[in-house]
């Protein structure tokens, strides 16, 4: 066998590594149970149904690896060193977190062990502060004028109470002080009680 | 500005508009695209009322209204790529899908990748120039992922040379597709096609359904409005019945499967042909949850940055929510998938339109892979950003609850995705499909390629758990 690879949580292509295994283990698991259902005289379209919650599983999988992978692909093509560096956190912590989400899936595959899982555990909270001074301006990135935004909270201004109050004074049940209901129903109510 | 946010942004350690210029692919696009928003931000004609104080139906009106001045204006300003006018589009309705989204974005590029040239004469400047408004009418009210079990029937009459269509069951009814219940005049219909007493499955047949004058409905056509659903209230998704509706061999959409005079069939070069409209919506779709995740976080972050609450050191002044961890952990990962998926989105794009080029050259060789991975790929992303986007609001409190927020338009606009194209559990197993017979290949020592090639390598390498 191939000497082993060594996972490095830290370094984004040693994961995009443990992703490809986790899939491809996931995919020979799904195979491997249609395989077994087979053996045992089922057609094959009951093998293939009662190995359909391991096929799902196995193409999220899949997905998985595809979506870590392009997100570091996509790193080898920016130039600027800050905008890289920036990126680089975001998807360190993408990538980790979906190991966090997903742990059970790589421990019971052997390709990390528990301590690591712990370890990613606090890594990802270190990632959370390096990110901290700059999660306004990376969504400042995203380039939404706030017409197409189209929401209170997320003007770019950040006064938000004020066009909060703003936008609840126009809404059509404020046009009148009165709302004719009062007439209609409960001031009369009040004289037949 | 308020100081919370000003700050936030003097802290930041990245130029922000090389940022942005990577997300839209370069200086260049970057400032086409906010060239053409101005066109819009900045019209009078566009101004509207706020839609969460209006009833359904002026919704739908003032919808249509906008429409229809962007129609006119994409062609003053002569904007004809499809990129620039989904921009536009995108700016005309923020957020929200409207009438004439399926005429744009399924009725005329199924014109363009399934008619053949004398059909294009026919058909493709009248539905340029809006005469005919047209629809996509596949789902049916029994079915709509499992596009075999689709029972709409088209059977060709030779003795006249005509298909006659007709919905034989209650549960064969067109069901969902918008624009068909007030909106258009003409509707793409996928249906059985039987010739000479056999079926020959699925193939698209342009169907008139009102009339182009009075906009009635013809005979034989029972058509409307689906009502209410749990948003989409610019759009009237509709219902189609077919009554033996009679139309001319020259509008089954032809450029593959033919039906000649007599009633022979011809067979398309490739069965998944008919899905190629489909694998091109899924690929969009991964680019749609991209940008809903995107501006829910925009909204739940900058909102978090201003917003003050509760207590973390006795006696000091109430912190930013985003300096306590939690929300940091809420937030920050959708961050970080949100631009993982734009930059899928952008890798889908550049593959679908590759893919594409080689299958106008007779090159069909990589569209199982393309229709697996766009499948897979539409589920997973709108699995994930649907839930995304619930987190985002209700880490705003109460008032992720108010329609001000848009954070409800965002969800209720956003879960069809889920569902819509292909539900994604199917499209899961259809992706799975596509894996379990490359891991058969691999199996039978066969060397693969593209995307599922790990499946080789996976084979013979190992991973060695590390002791920390």
């Amino acid at each position: 066998a191939s000497r082993p690879t060594v996972v490095d949580i830290n370094d984004l292509s040693s994961l995009v590594e443990v992703y490809k295994l986790r899939a491809a283990i996931l995919v020979e698991l799904a195979a491997k149970s249609i395989q077994q259902e087979l053996q045992r005289r089922k057609s094959e379209e009951d093998a293939w149904n009662n190995s359909a919650i391991d096929l799902v599983r196995a193409s999220d999988a899949h997905c998985h690896y595809v979506v870590v992978k392009l997100f570091t692909d996509k790193l080898g093509e920016i130039g600027d060193t800050a905008v890289h560096s920036v990126l680089s956190a975001l998807a360190l912590l993408y990538a980790l977190q979906g190991i966090t989400q997903n742990s059970g899936d790589f421990l019971q595959a052997g390709l990390l062990s528990v301590p690591q899982v712990l370890q990613i555990s606090v890594r990802i909270k270190e990632l959370l502060s390096q990110l901290r001074p700059n999660a306004v301006a990376l969504v400042d990135a995203f380039d939404f004028h706030d017409k197409k935004l189209n929401s209170v909270l997320g003007r770019y201004d950040g006064n938000v109470y004020e066009h909060m109050f703003e936008w609840a004074r126009r809404s059509p049940l404020n046009s009148t002080e009165v709302h004719e209901s009062f007439h209609k129903y409960l001031k009369p109510l009040r004289s037949k009680l | 500005m308020n100081p919370d946010i000003k700050k936030e942004r003097e802290n930041a350690t990245f130029d922000v508009e090389k940022l942005t210029n990577v997300l839209d692919g370069s200086p260049q696009k970057t400032k086409r695209r906010r060239e053409i928003e101005s066109l819009v931000l900045n019209d009078p004609d566009f101004k509207e009322e706020d839609p969460n104080f209006l009833s359904r139906s002026e919704r739908y009106d003032q919808a249509v209204r906008k429409s229809a001045q962007m129609i006119l204006k994409l062609r003053e300003y002569g904007i004809a790529d499809p990129d620039e006018i989904y921009c536009y589009k995108n700016c005309v309705h923020p957020d929200r899908p409207e009438p004439l989204d399926l005429h744009l974005g399924m009725f005329l590029p199924t014109l363009l990748n399934q008619a053949t040239p004398e059909q294009m004469d026919k058909f493709f400047m009248p539905a340029w120039n809006l005469e005919i408004i047209g629809t996509y009418a596949q789902t049916e009210m029994g079915h709509g992922t499992h596009l075999r079990g689709l029972e709409t029937t088209a059977t060709y009459d030779p003795s006249t040379q005509e298909f006659v269509l007709n919905c034989p069951t209650i549960s064969s009814i067109k069901w969902w597709p918008g624009g068909l219940g007030k909106t258009s005049n003409h509707a793409i219909v996928l249906a059985q096609l039987y010739t000479q007493g056999n079926c020959h499955g699925l193939h698209a047949f342009i169907v008139p359904i009102r009339d182009m004058n009075t906009h009635k409905p013809l005979p034989g056509i029972v058509v409307g409005d689906i009502g209410p659903k749990f948003g989409f209230n610019e759009v009237d998704n509709g219902f189609l019945k077919l009554e033996n509706v009679r139309i001319p061999r020259e509008n089954m959409l032809m450029k593959y499967a033919k039906v000649e005079p007599d009633g022979t069939y011809v067979k398309p070069p490739s069965s998944k042909l008919t899905y190629g409209t489909m694998v091109f919506i899924r690929s969009m779709i991964v680019g749609e949850s991209a940008r809903a995740l995107a501006k829910s976080c925009t909204i739940a972050i900058r909102y978090s940055a201003v917003r003050h609450q509760s207590e973390m050191r006795p006696g000091e002044p109430e912190p930013q929510i985003l300096d306590y961890q939690t929300q940091q952990y809420k937030l920050f990962p959708l961050l970080a998938m949100s631009y993982a998926f734009a930059f899928v989105g952008q890798y889908m794009k550049q593959t679908y339109h590759r893919i594409t080029g080689d299958i106008n050259q007779g090159d069909f060789s990589e569209l199982p892979e393309l229709h697996a991975l766009s499948a897979g790929l539409k589920a997973f992303t709108t699995w994930a950003t649907n839930s995304a986007i619930e987190v985002c609001r209700m880490s705003c409190g109460g008032h992720g609850y108010s329609r001000s927020s848009a954070l409800p338009d965002l969800y209720v606009e956003f879960t069809p995705t889920c569902t819509y194209e292909g539900e994604n559990t199917v499209m899961m197993l259809q992706t799975a499909r596509y894996l379990v017979k490359s891991y058969r290949q691999v199996k039978n020592g066969q060397q693969l390629s593209g995307i599922v090639s790990y499946l080789n390598e996976a084979q013979h390498q190992r991973v060695q758990p590390q002791p920390v």
